[in-house]
């Protein structure tokens, strides 16, 4: 599978 | 500061939320989980210990390296949830250092 690119990912806590 | 190694920062649960937003994982250029921001009156603020950049690699001893988002952000959700304990303990460093 391709690369992920999760750097705009933000979860808030 | 910021020249030690990693630091242990027990956060108390003492707001009804945690207060902080997380972002990278494992397979993205951010590879352990960075603490993005810092929301007033949450409880890692009222800790006074958690900074802005500051990478997170355990989650009371349970290490984050190799975990993508979405999973070491169930590990920080389920810490703060988990009545087993009224406090998180964050292993921190100060920089993104190759671990």
């Amino acid at each position: 599978s391709p690369p992920k690119e999760y750097e705009d990912e933000v979860t808030f806590f | 500061s910021g020249q030690s190694g990693p630091t242990l920062v027990r956060v108390s649960k003492s707001a009804n939320t945690l207060g902080i937003a997380v972002e990278g994982g494992a397979n993205t250029r951010q590879p352990l989980p960075r603490i993005a921001s810092i929301q007033k009156g949450g409880s890692a603020h009222l800790c006074g210990q958690l900074r802005v950049g500051q990478v997170i690699l355990e989650v009371n001893g349970m290490s984050l390296k190799g975990m993508e988002h979405r999973d070491a952000a169930r590990v920080i959700a389920e810490a703060f949830k988990t009545k087993e304990k009224d406090y998180i303990d964050f292993l921190i460093a100060d920089f993104n250092v190759a671990l």
